[in-house]
């Protein structure tokens, strides 16, 4: 079967229409195409192991495998697809507590994911990280970009630090950086970057891919001070429901900060509506 | 009376590193949330007085804070209503905006009382499976507001008794 699209005058995306995952996206006016794909997974918070009892906790990430278990228990997920006229979306369900809608606005040069997870079942015993990851063919040679607060972009490398040499123990924390505005990965020609609307942690694990966490529950303290799992819940004892959106884009390295930046900027300073019925009498400061 | 000290003081106590980063113990994090909370309710007169400053009306302005779940009382219930945009930034911005609505057809118009492009979409169903269609709207009407650098646009949204026979939502079968 052909796959299902979404575009606008800037980009398409194309789905899969057998998993309904994303499978491509192309950059129409730069004629640019990478096949990405991208989906929801979850890392078992370590409780401590023979190597260290250091658990995951609020101080601490630490997976007790480096290979996040997918959400979705199939290889297919449930998809509906909407067009209209101003926008169109792809909205997936992974399971029944994380969802997302793949969305293009006309006019606008991004692709806006807007994911819906929790609340993150913790009945099984196992604390769970869970974390977006995005998949390419491009030659990252283990290379990865986050910004630091905001300002400049650091260049982060894979089991590396610019100062000292690593010993790496930790494959998948140990690569984990803070990702206060952005993450970006990029071979020579073509950059793939990922703008947040919250901190999150995020990585390049492997070539080609980039990751961000969206969301944690765990069940036990990591003994650094905090003294109380990261077991955010409601009333009902339910943990939380959060939702937020991740703005892709894709360009070439040469003017892809063109794109990044300003729309950063955009992302932070969004306008906040204000409502009103209308109709209000006239009004003088004096 | 407004004032932006409350949230002023919110702001630099949640600029603690266990704030920043999350390590806070349970009861801290629920004190934060309710220091923003209280903060805001109070900027938000100080906004409204602002706002009618600059508008030359008293309006009773609403804030919705659950737009991020469809979730907005005025704009659910109201056949006509205003949408003030104030962008920050010194540029032209031009921004998506949606809101929950219950009618099928809605005309915008910009402050030059020129139209604006306009269409109702369905709430994504996800948001109802999670809130088990006991809150918000099924549709959200969508339109791009641009604003200008520093400044702000008022929107005009007035309910149509009839569907915008330009707009086909297409929805091929889910899977």
């Amino acid at each position: 079967p052909q796959p299902w699209d979404i575009r606008n005058e800037h980009l398409r995306v194309l789905f899969d229409p057998l998993t309904g995952h994303m499978k491509e996206i192309q950059n129409l006016a730069k004629n640019i195409s990478l096949p990405v794909s991208q989906s929801f997974y979850w890392y078992n918070a370590s409780i401590g192991n023979d190597e260290s009892p250091q658990a995951s906790g609020a101080y601490i990430f630490r997976p007790n495998s480096s290979d996040p278990i997918p959400i979705s228990g199939s290889q297919r997920i449930h998809t509906s697809l909407v067009k209209n006229s101003l926008v169109q979306e792809l909205h997936q369900t992974f399971s029944s507590w994380c969802s997302q809608v793949v969305r293009l606005y006309m006019g606008q040069p991004y692709v806006e994911l807007e994911w819906t997870v929790g609340p993150i079942p913790v009945g099984d015993g196992w604390g769970k990280e869970i974390i977006s990851r995005f998949q390419t063919p491009l030659q990252t040679r283990g290379r990865f970009y986050t910004d630091s607060n905001g300002r400049q972009m650091m260049e982060r490398r894979r089991d590396h630090r610019p100062t000292w040499n690593l010993s790496q123990t930790e494959p998948v924390a140990g690569n984990y950086y803070p990702v206060t505005s952005r993450i970006f990965i990029r071979d020579e020609k073509i950059q793939l970057t990922v703008l947040t609307d919250r901190s999150q942690g995020g990585s390049s694990i492997f070539d080609g891919s980039m990751e961000l966490m969206v969301h944690r529950r765990l069940l036990y303290d990591d003994n650094r001070g905090v003294g109380e799992p990261l077991l955010e819940q409601d009333g009902d004892h339910r943990g939380l429901v959060v939702r937020g959106h991740h703005v892709l884009l894709l360009d070439t390295v040469s003017d892809a900060a063109d794109g990044h930046r300003l729309r950063a900027q955009e992302l932070f300073m969004a306008p906040y509506p204000v409502l009103a019925p209308g109709g209000g009498a006239p009004y003088r400061p004096q | 009376h407004g004032d932006s000290s409350m949230l002023r003081e919110a702001v630099a106590v949640a600029q603690h590193h266990d704030a920043v980063t999350g390590t806070e113990k349970q009861h801290v994090a629920n004190d934060y949330a309710k220091q923003l909370a209280m903060g805001w309710e109070r900027c938000q007169l100080l906004v409204s007085n602002a706002l009618s400053s600059l508008m030359g009306t008293k309006e009773t302005f609403t804030f919705c804070n659950s737009l991020n779940i469809s979730v907005c009382p005025l704009t659910e219930a109201s056949s006509q209503f205003i949408v003030i945009l104030y962008n920050p930034l010194g540029r032209r911005v031009s921004y998506p905006i949606r809101l929950p609505v219950n009618g099928v057809s809605y005309s915008v118009t910009d402050p030059h009382g020129q139209p604006v492009p306009s269409e109702v979409v369905p709430v994504s169903i996800t948001t109802h499976g999670l809130y088990g269609n006991s809150v918000g709207a099924l549709q959200e009407l969508l339109f791009e507001a641009s604003a200008p650098p520093v400044g702000f646009s008022t929107f005009t949204v007035t309910q149509s008794p009839h569907r915008d026979p330009n707009v086909h939502p297409i929805q091929p079968p889910a899977q």
